[in-house]
C-alpha cells in the first residue's frame, strides 16, 4: 500500500530529524 | 524521562528551528537547518510537511510537540 510506505518514510525522516537535534544539543559527534 | 524534561527539550528544539523567535516555524526556517543537521533540504521539507498537520504553512509549538511525542512514544500526545 503506497500510503503505508509514505507513512513509514515520514516516520523515518522524523526520527532522523529529532535524533539529529538531540545529538546536536548534546554535542555528540 | 520526566514530563518536564520532555517539555523542556521540545521548547529547546523548537527554538533551534525558530531562530527569529517568531513563535512559529516556517518552511524557510526548516530549509535553513540544512547546513546544521545531517539531513538534505528535501528531507527537511518532508519533516515540515509531516509536522504541519493543518497544512497552513506554519508549524506551531503544538504541532511540533505532537511530532516529537510521536517520535518518542510512537503516538501523538498534544
Amino acid at each position: 500500500d503506497p500510503n503505508m510506505k509514505a507513512g513509514a518514510a515520514n516516520e523515518g525522516v522524523l526520527a532522523n530529524f529529532f535524533n539529529s537535534l538531540l545529538s546536536k544539543k548534546t554535542g555528540a559527534p | 524521562v520526566g514530563q518536564n524534561t520532555i517539555l523542556e527539550k521540545t521548547h529547546e528544539f523548537f527554538q533551534m528551528c525558530d531562530i527569529e523567535n517568531k513563535g512559529f516555524i516556517t518552511r524557510r526556517d526548516m530549509q535553513r537547518l540544512n547546513g546544521g543537521l545531517p539531513l538534505s533540504a528535501e528531507e527537511l521539507e518532508n519533516v515540515f510537511d509531516t509536522l504541519d498537520s493543518d497544512s497552513n504553512g506554519y508549524l506551531t509549538l503544538d504541532e511540533f510537540s505532537s511530532g516529537f511525542s510521536e517520535f518518542l512514544f510512537g503516538q501523538k500526545v498534544s
